[in-house]
C-alpha cells in the first residue's frame, strides 16, 4: 500500500484517522510482537496522530513507543494480579 | 481516577472499527 501522509490523514474524517494509522501500525508491531500487538496498536493509538505518522516513517522510534507501550502494559497487568480474587 | 481499567487499553483488531475512537475528543 502507499505509504501514509499528513495530508491523506487530515483528509480522512477523525473517526477514519485513527482507524488507518492502526491499520498501518498493526502489522509493524505484530512482526514482533504478534502476542500482543492487538493491545499495544491499541494503547499507541492515543498518542497525537502527528507522532504517530512520525513513527510509521521511523522504526527505530516506533520501536522505542512499542518497548514503553509493553512495559506500561505488563505494569498494568501485574497491578490487576494483586486485587484480590473475590 | 485512581482505579485499574480492565478494558484498557481498547485492543485494536485490523478491520474492525478501534473501540478506543469512542474515548477520544475532537
Amino acid at each position: 500500500p502507499e505509504p501514509l501522509t499528513a495530508s491523506m490523514l487530515a483528509a480522512a474524517p477523525l473517526m477514519d484517522q485513527k482507524q488507518l494509522l492502526g491499520e498501518r501500525l498493526y502489522p509493524m508491531i505484530h512482526a514482533h510482537h504478534p502476542n500482543l500487538a492487538g493491545k499495544i496498536t491499541g494503547m499507541l493509538l492515543e498518542i497525537d496522530n502527528s507522532e504517530l505518522l512520525h513513527m510509521l516513517e521511523s522504526p527505530e522510534s516506533l520501536h522505542s513507543k512499542v518497548d514503553e507501550a509493553i512495559a506500561v502494559l505488563q505494569a498494568h497487568q501485574a497491578k490487576e494480579c494483586q486485587q484480590p480474587l473475590v | 481516577a485512581n482505579g485499574t481499567n480492565i478494558n484498557w487499553p481498547p485492543e485494536f483488531c485490523p478491520g474492525v472499527p478501534w473501540k478506543g475512537l469512542q474515548n477520544i475528543d475532537p
